[in-house]
C-alpha cells in the first residue's frame, strides 16, 4: 500500500544545504502497523511529511494506495489526503471554537458527507473508544494534554482511512492511555485492514509493533 | 522554595463543575529535582500552572520565592514570572519570526536587559549545552520536533531563574536527547542552585529526580 523508490529529501536555508533523507526505498503492506524510530533530527517527520503529500521528494517516486504522489498538484494533494489518509501530527491542533464531538465529528462533514444520525454514531462510538466520552461537550482549551491527543486520535480513525500516519502519537500520553491507543490501533487493522505509520521514541511502543524503521542521519539502517 | 497549603483547583464549565485538584500541600526546597506523576487527566498541568502564577487557585495558598501568589494581579503575576521562573511548557511555542538565536537571547533582551557581548556568550552557551549551536541561524519552522524542544530549554534557562517549571519536557525526545536535559538540569542545580518542578510519563526520568509526588484525580497519592 506504501511504496518508496530512492527518496531524498534535501532542505535548502539561504546558501546551506541539509540533506533530511538519503535514498530512502522501502515497502509497507495493507494492514501492517510500522514504525519509525531513530534519534531526535534523523528524519522520521520528514518521512511521514512525504508519506502524507504534505511535502515533496527532491528525489525518488512515492506510491500511496496505488498512487503516484509526486504528480499531485496542491489541490490533488488536499483530496487525496482526504480521501485516504488520517492524520495524528502535533501541528493538527483541534479547533479551539468546536466542542470534542464538533471535532471529531467535523471530518465526516466536511470530507465525507455522512448524515447526522450516522454521525452521531460514528463519534461517539470513536469517543468511547478513547474514553473521552465524558468530555464530549468540552472545548480543546478545557482538556488536559493527554485528553487532547485521545480525542486528536478519535478525529483520526472516524473516517475509516486506509493508511493512519501519526507523529509520535503517545508522546504526551501516561502508560495505560498510550496501551489503549495501540490498542485501538490493532482492532482497526482487523476491523478495516487500516495501515498505521507513525514515528515514536518510545520503548513501549516499539516492541508491540509489526516492523521498526530505524532512521540515523536521513538513512534507514539495517536491523 | 515552594509551599503549597491545602489547594483546591474546580473548573466550571457553564452548570458542570470539575475539580481538579483536591487539597493540596507540599513543600519543595531550593535546589531540588521533583517530578509530577500521575495518569492523563490527573491535574499534573493544573498544579504547574497555579505554581506559575498562571491559573489562580479556588482555594488555599501558593508561596514561591517568599512571595505570596494568590495576592498578585495579572501584571504582578507576569512580573513575578518574568523576575523568579523559567517555562518549559507546550503551549510557550518558539516565535517563528526570530531564528533560534533570538529565540534564547529574547529573555535576556526583553527581561534581564543584559549587553549585546555577553547575551551572545550567555545564548551560545546554552545551545551548545543542548547540542544545538549549529542550528542557530535556522527558523524554528526549520527543525525537528525534538530540535524545538531542545531549543525551549536552552530559552528557559538562559535567565538563570531559581525556579524552572516544565510540562513534559521530555516527550518529543529519544533518549539520548531526554538524558541530556537531565543532566543540564543536575548542572544547573549544582552551579546555580536552581530548582526543577515538572510533569512527565517518562519512566527514564521519574528514576533518576529527588522526589515524585504522584496525582490521581486531583489528590496526591502517599508514596
Ligand atoms: N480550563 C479547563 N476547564 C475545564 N476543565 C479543565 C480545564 N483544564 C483542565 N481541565 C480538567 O481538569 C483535569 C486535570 O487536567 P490537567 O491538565 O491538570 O491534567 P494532566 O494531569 O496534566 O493530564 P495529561 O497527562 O493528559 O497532560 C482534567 O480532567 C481536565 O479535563
Ligand atoms: N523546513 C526545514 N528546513 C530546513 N531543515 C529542516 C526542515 N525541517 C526539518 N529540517 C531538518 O531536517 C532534519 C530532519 O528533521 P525531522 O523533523 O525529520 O527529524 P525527526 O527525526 O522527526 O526528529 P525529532 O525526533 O526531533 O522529531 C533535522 O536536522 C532538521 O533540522
Ligand atoms: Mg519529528
Ligand atoms: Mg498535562
Amino acid at each position: 500500500i506504501i511504496t518508496l523508490h530512492n527518496v531524498t529529501k534535501v532542505y535548502k536555508t539561504g546558501e546551506v544545504e541539509q540533506t533530511a533523507l538519503k535514498n530512502i526505498s522501502l515497502s509497507i503492506s495493507r494492514g501492517e502497523i510500522v514504525a519509525f524510530a531513530g534519534p531526535s533530527g534523523s528524519g522520521k517527520t520528514t518521512l511521514l511529511n512525504i508519506i502524507g503529500a504534505m511535502d515533496r521528494p527532491t528525489t525518488g517516486e512515492v506510491f500511496v494506495d496505488g498512487i503516484k504522489l509526486n504528480d499531485l498538484n496542491r489541490k490533488q494533494a488536499a483530496h487525496f489526503r482526504g480521501e485516504h489518509l488520517g492524520f495524528i501530527f502535533q501541528s493538527f491542533n483541534l479547533l479551539p471554537v468546536l466542542t470534542v464531538f464538533e471535532n471529531v465529528e467535523y471530518p465526516l462533514v466536511m470530507i465525507k458527507n455522512v448524515p447526522a444520525r450516522k454521525r452521531k454514531e460514528a463519534v461517539l462510538s470513536l469517543l468511547a473508544a478513547v474514553q473521552m466520552e465524558g468530555h464530549k461537550d468540552k472545548f480543546p482549551d478545557q482538556l488536559s494534554g493527554g485528553q487532547k491527543q485521545r480525542v486528536a486520535v478519535a478525529r483520526a480513525l472516524v473516517t475509516h482511512p486506509g493508511v493512519v500516519l501519526a507523529d509520535e502519537p503517545t508522546a504526551n500520553l501516561d502508560g495505560k492511555s498510550a496501551r489503549m491507543v495501540l490498542s485501538l490501533m490493532i482492532k482497526m487493522r482487523v476491523e478495516l485492514g487500516a495501515t498505521f505509520v507513525f514515528s515514536t521514541h518510545d520503548p513501549r511502543i516499539l516492541e508491540e509493533v509489526d516492523r521498526v524503521y530505524t532512521l540515523e542521519d536521513g538513512q534507514l539502517k539495517i536491523q
